[in-house]
């Protein structure tokens, strides 16, 4: 069985440069899950 | 093995001396059966090794960062033939036998030991668990799954493997399912879904403030052709900036709940009672538009940043999806027509005043055994 999210998350402007700010995923390709662990964050 | 070669030799020598007179007949058949019992048995070890010795070249390959390729075979092809939904059905049946109580632990722990599943967080005792079903959608103890205290981020969902993610950035919104085929989240989530798209930006923005989905859902079964998904593309056009997603794969070992990866507010539910092949590696790499074709659920509401969407996707083994928000909801039924690609079954809650706010966390739904 499979669980697939699509979901809105902000985004870091790309006139600012700044990496920072916006969304990013926390894991990797492959890598094991568990429930309540972070899949990504973000920033303001 | 060698166990049991014994005990089936013990059990020839019994019947050998039972039979007394006519020795020669008597010989010829006891050596025929358990031969045939012991090559079964040693069919069965080869297979589990081999499906092990495959497992772990994929694990080392994904690791050194290989991408597998789509590569389309007879095998997969046969596979639209077989009942699989008779078939996972059956199995359901089969898992739901209630076991007697000394046998329970056994059962566990075999299945444990086959899928990896870790006993030491099982809620229950194994004794309690009546059959293999109720011990696949097992709870578990308090605590064993803390969620991240970071309010900006988004937690996981389920235990799994994450096999892609990413921002959808490409026209059609498309998902990679391996190198070389992608599908549409349009096609994923339904032809109704309040998924905002760059060409109806304003539009859909303003429904989600206003008066969000239930007008679309309104003329839902008129827009969905019978065709098969892959010919259908209902939302065209570019993703909003800000959409991603993330596919997390089960293995039949893990612990198959599925939790709230944020707190948000669940506008609807879709089902679509597709296909049931299997989800595994293999099927990723052999069968054209596996998530899209399948059985599956999707959840389809608002969090603090916009939209969110959660597809719960069943395969041959695990068939059926329950809901815990939504008891009444049934999945994997009998098939009643022979189209395979029927509309969704469509619920909006929102307009019935039944409204439902989930906590991060919470559990929404589980994976049931066929």
């Amino acid at each position: 069985s499979t669980v697939v999210l699509v979901f809105q998350a902000p985004t870091s402007e790309s006139s600012a440069k700044d990496e920072s700010s916006g969304f990013s995923f926390c894991v990797k390709k492959g890598e094991r899950v568990r429930v309540g662990s972070a899949l990504g964050r973000w920033h303001e | 093995t060698s166990f049991f070669a014994k005990k089936v030799h013990q059990a020839a020598q019994a019947r050998a001396s039972f039979n007394g007179g006519g020795r020669a007949d008597s010989n010829g058949g006891s050596y025929l059966v358990p031969g045939a019992t012991v090559a079964t048995i040693l069919m069965l070890g080869a297979l589990h090794a081999r499906r092990l010795y495959e497992d772990k070249k994929v694990e080392e390959a994904r690791e050194r960062g290989v991408e597998f390729e789509f590569q389309p075979d007879v095998k997969a092809s046969f596979l639209r033939f077989l009942p699989l939904r008779t078939i996972s059905r059956f199995w359901g049946h089969l898992t739901s036998v209630e076991v007697p109580v000394w046998l329970r632990p056994y059962l566990c722990r075999a299945w444990a030991r086959a899928f990896h599943s870790n006993l030491e967080e099982v809620a229950l005792p194994l004794e309690e668990y009546a059959s293999l079903q109720e011990f696949f959608v097992r709870s578990l103890k308090e605590g064993s799954r803390p969620i991240d205290p970071d309010p900006k981020c988004l937690i996981s969902p389920v235990d799994g493997i994450v096999l892609r993610f990413g921002e959808l950035k490409s026209t059609g919104a498309m998902i990679e399912q391996v190198k070389g085929f992608s599908y549409s989240v349009a096609s994923l989530l339904g032809a109704n879904s309040i998924l905002p798209m760059m060409a109806e930006r304003t539009h859909k923005e303003d429904d989600l403030i206003d008066n969000p989905p239930i007008e679309q859902g309104k003329k839902s079964w008129w827009r969905v052709s019978l065709a098969s998904p892959r010919v259908r593309d209902p939302v065209p056009g570019c993703p909003v900036k800000g959409l991603f997603y993330c596919v997390i794969y089960l293995k039949p070992g893990d612990y198959h709940r599925i939790h709230s990866p944020a707190d948000w507010k669940i506008l609807g539910r879709r089902h679509f009672s597709g296909r049931l092949f299997p989800l595994n590696e293999r099927a990723t790499r052999t069968i054209r538009n596996l998530y899209v074709e399948n059985e599956r659920v999707v959840l389809e509401g608002l969090w603090q940043q916009g939209f969110m969407g959660m597809a719960a996707i069943g395969a041959t083994n695990i068939g059926s999806i329950e809901l815990y928000i939504e008891p009444e909801l049934r999945t994997n039924c009998p098939k009643k027509k022979l189209l395979q690609s029927e509309p969704p079954e469509e619920r909006f809650y929102e307009p019935e005043g039944v409204e439902i706010t989930v906590k991060r966390g919470d559990e929404v739904a589980a994976f049931n055994m066929g």
